[in-house]
């Protein structure tokens, strides 16, 4: 539906956040590897869809946090500029649930969002005079 | 800001873009005006224009509200969760979650929304139109590209990382004097090690 500002959802039309099919992601709070957990293969589902598990990889995950997980959440930790912890852990999370654009985060086992999208170095120098920085692209 | 392998994006012939709505939506104008207001805060940094046409099936972007499998095996959850998807250039696919509530009125005073449950259109937009245009997702939070947008949130400006990247890849707007960009980049890139993550 679109609504011209947010008074002007009705009542009954409200869903609250809680709807979100994601934040049953948050019973996962604490598990690390090694833990079996009934329903974790969702999890990895939602980071096989953005790239954080290799699309080569079938789709019937098994409910172990297992090292492809580990890995997976890593990856995602590190992008988001989170602790690297490994674990499902709060912050981590919360940050999970949270609604999201539909582009993966990861093409081809490289992440888009650290510098990994491009590959690209510089030849830097400062001219003396007017103190203006100089960068070439190699 | 990062690109998509291979750092796709228009070519030079195809500088003057058009966009067209699926027809089946029946999008009011005030909704149609939203997305017109999010191609112009990313023509104000570049050299290329967005000019609305009726044919969608020969317009250069076509945007659509889908919901649920909708032919390019990239199928909707529903409320909430994954809220929207483009391609990268030239394909110019633009697709919105037709599952959620969203908000038009481009109105919030302070860059909160009160309702929870509820997405900014103009918001969603923005990021996607970064996509078309050959953007990838942004490590910087306060960018357009970060991939997560709250509920109730409202960003539409374009962050200096962004307005960077995009500059990248087509170069500046000449009558882009820099002061359209309202928050400046915190972070330091490009240390020369190239790729990471």
């Amino acid at each position: 539906g679109f609504y011209p500002n947010a008074s002007a959802i009705p009542p009954d039309l409200r869903r609250n956040a809680t709807e979100n099919a994601w934040n049953a992601f948050l019973n996962f709070t604490g598990c690390h590897a090694g833990m079996k957990v009934d329903g974790l293969y969702k999890i990895k589902q939602y980071f096989q869809h953005f790239g954080y598990i290799p699309q080569t990889l079938p789709g019937n995950f098994s409910d172990d946090f297992d090292d492809i997980l580990k890995n997976a959440v890593e990856m995602y930790q590190r992008n988001f500029k989170l602790n690297i912890t490994g674990e499902l852990d709060e912050l981590t999370l919360q940050r999970v649930v949270i609604p999201r654009c539909g582009v993966p985060d990861v093409v081809n086992g490289t992440s888009t969002m650290l510098n990994g999208g491009r590959r690209r170095t510089y030849e830097v120098s400062f001219s003396g005079t007017s103190q203006r920085f100089h960068a070439v692209k190699r | 800001y990062s690109f998509f392998p291979g750092e796709p994006r228009w070519p030079e012939r195809r500088r003057n873009l058009t966009y067209a709505f699926e027809p089946q939506n029946n999008l009011a104008e005030e909704v149609k005006s939203v997305f017109s207001r999010a191609f112009v805060r990313w023509a104000e940094v570049i050299p290329l224009t967005f000019r609305r046409v009726e044919s969608f099936s020969t317009s250069d972007i076509s945007i659509g509200f889908y919901t649920g499998e909708h032919g390019d095996r990239e199928p909707f959850d529903g409320f909430m969760g994954t809220l929207a998807h483009a391609f990268s250039p030239p394909t110019g696919h633009f697709h919105l979650d037709g599952a959620e509530n969203w908000i038009v009125s481009g109105e919030d005073g302070d860059g909160f929304l009160t309702e929870r449950a509820a997405v900014d259109l103009e918001s969603v937009a923005v990021h996607e139109i970064g996509h078309l245009l050959g953007l990838g997702h942004s490590s910087v939070q306060d960018s357009i590209m970060f991939p997560t947008i709250s509920t109730g949130r409202r960003k539409v400006d374009l962050h200096s990382d962004d307005v960077e990247g995009v500059q990248y890849l087509y170069g500046s707007n000449p009558n882009f004097n820099g002061s359209r960009t309202p928050t400046p980049a915190t972070e330091q890139r490009d240390t020369g090690s190239g790729n990471s993550g």
